[in-house]
């Protein structure tokens, strides 16, 4: 399995639709400094849901809702491609899955989220088995991100130690 | 739970040994401070960058320290390998021969996973599969412009500020 | 001991104002969490850079915050100024077009006082002055190479590493 | 005045004596990973005592002493150019001016440090008088660190507030 797209709408400094191409193999991002390289990699948190909205750079979940736009929702696809056996014909065949996760901002200002996997809304703990059945990150190990490696270089051996607790 | 730990700890410390080797040709070392009772001490890193004596992370420069960091974080996703990594300017504090050796890396083991790395180095980028390029338009927010390295498409974006 | 605070804030946020005006543009402020007993508060940074909207530190990108601490410590050196400065890698978050606006920042108050900048972004080589060359030699230690970018003396050992 | 030459002697991973001209204006300091280029600002705090041994990266101050070379002192000079008046003649004349801090392993591992101006042993508070005299910087808030950006970007604002307190 691999990831073929991530879909951001409405998404911190991405108010259009935007679906952004995932290729195989060694894929680099740039640009000049705020333009909204790091958002893409929260986006992908945020549809993994491996992070808390601390760890996106936002103080609640509905700061992720872009400023820039004019409604009161976001959302973030990820599209993958599988291949799987055909029940039918026992064939390989490819496959897109699409999982999405979107919030809402209430009148009171709390937020609703949701989940959907191919358009069928599921539960959080349903997504992460689905995407820890397909070798996917559900945790966020996976995720170096800005200033994560002199953070690690200045750890005490304590709670470097800790890292390795994660793994056992 | 302690024989759990053992056993993952002597996966990352093997891991971690070739990869300090394949990140700058020296020898590391992971050593528990207390290997009877490893909950009850940390973790100590002990390197010998080529052609130096062997010292403590404390000791070592911003660059060596970085390379320390990045050679434990291959060998932990070899422990617990999973399709997609993500690294957000890793290469920042790497002079540009060890970004290179760092791009070498990363694209010897992009052939099984996906890669996604933000980067400002040109070593990183030219070394990548493809790059997208990423700009923030006034009142319209972020844009991504979509281009690949492979072809040698000249990145108008990318060579303006990746310098 | 409150009085001589107060000065001192008052010249640092007036500097901070032109300080992060000079380095792109945009509207930076220095508040007082309490400004009747400063040392009951904190110190809060805001800021607008252009084109955004005003916000607080936490949320603005790894450059964008960069380029505000930068701007904050050139307003605590107009504050107090000394005949030294020294800089030790400062620019490792900027793109190439920060990187650029910081070393004409840098050259500009270095014709009155004496900067010494760390640096492996070939950008803020070029607009330097001169460029001293550090290399590590095996069983020497390391050894300095001087060299002026002035004459635009073909740095080998800088542009090899510098990329 | 202005800074003129720093001048090494088996300090860190400079074993050999090594003088090295500080011109006027911009100077840039560039090399490879690990190469020596923070020795030197070291080397800078050193001479100047603005640091402890840990902002100099050492667990104590004969770490300082280079392990590359075989003797148990290390030392570090920094030579000034002023333009002072002549007592005699009253014509502005250009002088300079030495000052250094060597360091001595003893037998029983601690340090011995001596301080000296243009050749005469001098105490330290001494030192730290000629230098705010001409000007040179007495603290540590004329350096800024490796990653000391990134340090003050991640304060919180009481901390950031104190950073303001010792200009008072
Ligand atoms: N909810 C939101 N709505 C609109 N814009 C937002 C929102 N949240 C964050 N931003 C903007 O996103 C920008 C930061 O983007 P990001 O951190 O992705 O930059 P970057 O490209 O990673 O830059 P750098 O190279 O400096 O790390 C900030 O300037 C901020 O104003
Ligand atoms: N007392 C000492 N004797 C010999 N070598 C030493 C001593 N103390 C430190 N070193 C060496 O100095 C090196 C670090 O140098 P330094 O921190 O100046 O590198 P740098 O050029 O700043 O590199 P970077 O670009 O990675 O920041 C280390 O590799 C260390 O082994
Ligand atoms: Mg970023
Ligand atoms: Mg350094």
């Amino acid at each position: 399995v691999r990831a073929d797209a991530l879909v951001l709408d409405n998404f911190k400094s991405f108010p259009r639709k935007s679906r952004i191409p995932i290729r195989e193999g060694f894929t680099t991002i740039s640009g000049p400094n705020g333009s909204g390289k790091s958002n893409l990699i929260d986006a992908l948190q945020f549809v993994l849901a491996t992070s808390s909205s601390k760890g996106m750079r936002a103080d609640r979940l509905t700061d992720l809702i872009s400023e820039l736009g004019n409604k009161p929702t976001a959302s973030v696809a990820l599209e993958f491609v599988g291949t799987f056996t055909d029940p039918e014909t026992k064939l390989p065949i490819e496959r897109v899955i699409q999982c999405k996760r979107s919030i809402r901002r209430r009148k009171d200002k709390s937020a609703q989220v949701k989940y959907h996997l191919n358009g069928n809304q599921i539960r959080l703990c349903d997504l992460h088995d689905v995407l820890r059945h397909m070798g996917l990150p559900t945790s966020g190990q996976n995720f170096v991100l800005q200033n994560d490696v002199i953070r690690l270089t200045s750890m005490g051996p304590v709670p470097r130690r800790q890292v390795l607790d994660e793994l056992a | 739970k302690k024989t759990a730990f053992l056993e993952a700890f002597v996966r990352v410390r093997d891991a971690f040994s070739k990869t300090y080797y394949e990140l700058g040709r020296g020898e590391g070392r992971l050593i528990l401070e207390d290997p009877k009772d490893p909950f009850a001490g940390g973790l100590q890193i002990k390197v010998r960058p080529r052609g130096k004596k062997l010292s403590r992370m404390e000791v070592m420069s911003g660059g060596e320290k970085a390379l320390t960091a990045l050679a434990l974080i291959f060998a932990l996703q070899e422990v617990n390998p999973a399709a997609l990594f993500v690294f957000d300017e890793v290469d920042k504090d790497l002079d540009g021969v060890n970004t290179k050796i760092l791009a070498e890396a990363i694209r010897r083991r992009a052939e099984e996973r996906q890669y996604i790395v933000i980067s400002h180095h040109r070593t990183m980028l030219e070394l990548s599969n493809q790059t997208l390029g990423v700009t923030m338009r006034k009142d319209f927010g972020s844009v991504v412009t979509g281009v690949t390295v492979d072809q040698s498409v000249e990145l108008t974006t990318e060579r303006a500020h990746a310098a």
